[in-house]
């Protein structure tokens, strides 16, 4: 899984 | 994934979906500007390089290609549809804005999340989506009155990220190691922009008047 610094966010 | 993410990409698609609406019901995109159009596709195409290389999900993919795509449709719209383009006014929109783009981008070279290419023009498009509204107030406030669709498209516009404030709130709260300095700086910095017209625009709607900015 993406780490949560990863841009999950739009 | 929260609700005011959620809420926040659902205010953003109904801003969208407000746009296309008046331009294609009404044939015309006066009160708009290109601008701030012009610089919505850039904030889209400069954020979402990661389209391709990193799949996060299916929303994900799908709203990314909806903002790609409809901002790059509007802008084509109002340059070359051979209706809409004759209601554009050209000689209000007239804010120059590379002043803006050179600046965010600089910024961007200097602070961001980590030095690389992607995470560069992620940084620059945080930025420059913070001001990329400000062609379109000055508009609005050169063009005087505002029509319904116009007002509700840059009410919902400025309303989404402040749902995205909640949300790195809620995020920053519920997650150990969620830290975002530059969107939430960013974000704060884009929904002040807005507070003097969501101010008309309360106004406005308590009033029952036209939204009228003053000059």
């Amino acid at each position: 899984a993406k780490t949560d610094s990863a841009k999950d966010e739009l | 994934m929260n609700i005011f993410r959620l809420a926040g990409d659902m205010t953003h698609l109904i801003s969208v979906l407000v746009l296309l609406l008046k331009i294609y019901a009404t044939k015309s995109c006066s009160g708009i500007s290109l601008k701030t159009q012009e610089l919505y596709a850039m904030v889209f195409l400069a954020r979402y390089l990661d389209l391709f290389s990193d799949f996060i999900s299916l929303y994900n993919t799908v709203m990314k290609l909806v903002f790609i795509g409809s901002s790059l449709a509007i802008v084509w719209c109002m340059r070359y549809h051979r209706v809409v383009r004759r209601s554009y006014d050209r000689e209000l929109d007239t804010f120059r804005y590379w002043i803006l783009v050179g600046a965010c981008f600089t910024l961007a070279l200097v602070l961001h999340e980590k030095f690389s290419f992607q995470e560069v023009f992620w940084a620059f498009s945080i930025y420059l989506e913070a001001v990329a509204i400000l062609p379109q107030l000055v508009l609005l406030q050169r063009s005087g009155n505002v029509d319904n669709l116009t007002g509700q498209y840059v009410f919902f516009l400025g309303a989404y990220r402040a749902f995205y404030i909640l949300n790195w709130i809620y995020r920053y709260l519920t997650e150990p190691r969620f830290t975002r300095w530059i969107s939430c700086v960013s974000g704060l910095v884009q929904t002040a922009l807005y507070a003097d017209f969501f101010y008309y625009y309360f106004i406005s709607w308590k009033n029952n008047a036209k939204l009228q900015l003053p000059a």
